[in-house]
């Protein structure tokens, strides 16, 4: 059988938040090491990819492995009936048609059980190769989401551009032009707020402002967001989870022909 | 002008 049991429920509900929008349907793979993901959007220009380490929940017991294909607007109903202070327990047979899912109160005079029906989900796996990107941008998530908000209400593409001075994101619409750059260790937050850029290259590329404000719904996961950009490639967007693992969404540029 | 490119001109199908 398959149990996992995350005593930070609201990891979960998080999680289900920042995918049930980018992803209609995907796999959830489990194994030994723990909960993973992979799955693009219908469009095939974002992917999104996380891993729930099997050290970040109490107890985590998998047989066989096994993949819960999964609708994830269904889930994330289910996860919506859950309180953000209760334990989240999911549960499956080595063979499953549903996943139950448990939440228990912190005192434990509650607790629901949630079955779902299982999907088969014919799902395409890709192969991300290991990039030496040009530049690696550190800034606080929270100001990552301003940016994504901010410039989307000029345009519906950003460009980011990274050199020796710092990193500039910059849109462009109808109605004019907007920037934001961002220095290097610039202290924007109390806590957290630094700016780090690793370059090894300048580097400049143009995103679809929709999805990365998609990838944004991870936010309440993370403190510290990380774009990797490199020339004419996929920029990687991680939000790293304390104790459990992590959460990475890759976008494909915008390139002129 | 600029063409979204797809995940799949990037990544190879494992």
């Amino acid at each position: 059988m398959f149990e996992a049991r995350l005593v930070q429920g609201s990891l979960m509900k998080k999680f289900m938040e920042a995918i049930k929008d980018l992803v209609k349907e995907a796999n959830w793979d489990c194994t030994g090491t723990g909960i993973s993901l992979q799955a693009m959007d219908t469009s095939h220009v974002s992917l999104v990819s996380l891993l729930l380490r099997s050290d970040g929940f109490d107890p985590y017991r998998c047989d066989r492995n096994i993949s819960l294909g999964i609708n994830m607007e269904s889930m994330a109903k289910i996860m919506k009936c859950a309180s953000n202070d209760d334990v989240i327990t999911i549960r499956s047979e080595d063979h499953p048609d549903n996943v139950t899912f448990v939440f228990e109160s912190p005192n434990q005079e509650k607790v629901c059980d949630y079955e779902m029906k299982l999907m088969d989900i014919d799902s395409e796996h890709l192969g991300i190769p290991d990039t030496e990107y040009d530049a690696i941008i550190s800034m606080p998530a929270s100001e990552f989401q301003r940016i994504c908000r901010d410039l989307s209400n000029i345009g519906d593409s950003v460009k980011i551009t990274c050199n020796k001075d710092g990193v500039q994101f910059s849109a462009q619409g109808d109605t004019g032009i907007g920037k934001i750059a961002l220095k290097q260790n610039a202290v924007i937050d109390k806590e957290d707020g630094q700016v780090s850029i690793e370059l090894n290259d300048p580097v400049s590329l143009t995103f679809a402002l929709r999805y990365l404000t998609f990838f944004t719904k991870a936010t309440p996961l993370a403190s510290t967001v990380t774009l990797s950009v490199s020339a004419k490639n996929p920029v990687a967007v991680e939000y790293r989870v304390d104790d459990i693992g992590y959460i990475r969404y890759y976008l494909a540029p915008k390139i002129e022909e | 002008g600029l063409t979204q490119k797809s995940l799949k001109d990037f990544f190879s199908t494992a």
